[in-house]
């Protein structure tokens, strides 16, 4: 494709592709949108991420990620989606245009790079990075596992061969690292929305321990209208609630730590389907997935807007 | 390149809590070579599990032994792997 119009958003693209509409939104949307590049992947692929801003410094950010775990292949379709939909919608949507006129929202659509490569060429049930580990020929770490909160507890697997393993300590992932890095030196993000996939779910901290955290009552307030707009576009049910009550124990998660950092707004979606093709939706079911999303995202990213704290 | 070729992802639904314990302990039974898609929950919620062709039907013996129902969600995941592949061939031929 020439431009980001022609871009086909309802399949699903390697990574040189998705690389390359990130270049092309850039250069089409000069006042809006750049690209940061916050680290470099184990194997060397730059980790990029797309600000929308309408000036200001340093503005109250929405962090949103996708593609952590790299064969949930209907979250990076729906990051390019939603990128997308961010630059069409700015100036018409009263919300949106709110939002963005005193915040930023930052977007990395290939949190995995690594991950992601591998699934298109060698493995495409790879979920890891791709880092190896020294005494073991099983290769990678479970990123979502990597995080400084509650690092090695339960929920986490210490063999490097399990796709839960947790890696040799907090942050070791490059990957991870990047984004730590990012929120602390940033200093300002408001609400951080991690993207999963499949079982349709949206869930707030913690998943590392049973202790509520002490904004749990606003956030399932807030899980439940960003749930009842999801449902209203096409009727997907999704359960909503704390990780550990809703999935189960998991330590070492994204959201647990940047809830730890004072990110009020933390939620981790998992996406499409309930398990008719598990990490293979059909890629006709990639707009609806990404628009359904769209409907959470933006009562997420509004009651930020609207609650500042 | 890794194939899929006869693995199964199986979908179990545990009755009662004494089956969602002993689905748990599934994921320390590295003999199997399980790759737990969707993980245990709850009672009543699904579990969805890849079991590579060699193990199927010791695992599958397993899950009778202790009478732990399940159903088979993907019957040949390398066939879907490939049909998603033909999908993505096409459509980048029709782009071009």
């Amino acid at each position: 494709p020439r431009n980001t119009d022609s871009f086909d958003y309802a399949r699903y693209h390697p990574i040189n592709e998705i690389y390359s509409f990130q270049d092309m939104l850039v250069a089409e949307n000069p006042n809006m949108v750049s690209k940061l590049v916050i680290g470099q992947s184990y194997e060397g692929r730059p980790l990029n991420v797309l600000k929308f801003s309408t000036g200001g410094t340093n503005r109250p950010a929405i962090w949103i990620d996708t593609g952590i775990h790299s064969r949930e292949w209907v979250t990076q379709a729906s990051g390019i989606w939603f990128a997308k939909k961010i630059v069409k919608d700015y100036g018409s949507d009263p919300a949106l245009t709110a939002i963005l006129d005193n915040m930023d929202i930052f977007l990395e659509i290939v949190t995995n790079p690594d991950g992601y490569y591998f699934t298109h060429t060698s493995n495409r049930m790879w979920r890891k990075t791709r880092k190896p580990n020294p005494g073991s020929s099983c290769i990678g770490v479970d990123p979502n596992r990597n995080w400084d909160a509650g690092f090695g507890g339960p929920g986490a697997s210490s063999s490097p061969c399990s796709e839960t393993y947790r890696g040799p300590r907090a942050h070791s992932e490059p990957e991870v690292k990047a984004i730590v890095d990012f929120v602390k030196s940033h200093g300002n993000i408001k609400a951080f929305i991690s993207i999963h996939s499949y079982s349709q779910m949206l869930l707030y901290p913690y998943g590392y321990t049973t202790t509520p955290v002490k904004d749990q009552a606003e956030l399932h307030q807030l899980a439940q209208k960003a749930i009842s707009d999801l449902t209203s576009l096409y009727g997907t049910r999704y359960k909503y609630g704390s990780i550990i009550n809703t999935i189960y124990q998991a330590s070492g998660g994204t959201i647990d730590w940047t809830y730890n950092q004072g990110v009020k707004y933390s939620y981790t979606f998992e996406l499409r389907d309930t398990g008719l093709y598990g990490f293979l939706l059909p890629a006709n079911q990639i707009i609806p997935t990404a628009q359904e999303t769209w409907l959470a995202l933006m009562a997420i990213m509004d009651h930020t807007h609207k609650n500042p704290y | 390149k890794d194939t899929f070729e006869g693995h199964q992802v199986l979908r179990i639904v545990p009755k009662n809590d004494v089956q969602l314990s002993l689905i748990k302990e599934l994921e320390k039974m590295i003999e199997f070579e399980l790759d737990i898609w969707m993980g245990v929950t709850d009672a009543f919620s699904p579990v969805d599990i890849r079991v590579p062709s060699h193990t199927l039907h010791s695992f599958k013996s397993y899950l009778e032994n202790f009478n732990i129902n399940y159903s088979t969600m993907i019957e040949n995941l390398q066939e879907m792997l490939d049909r998603e592949q033909e999908e993505m061939d096409s459509a980048a031929r029709v782009g071009q």
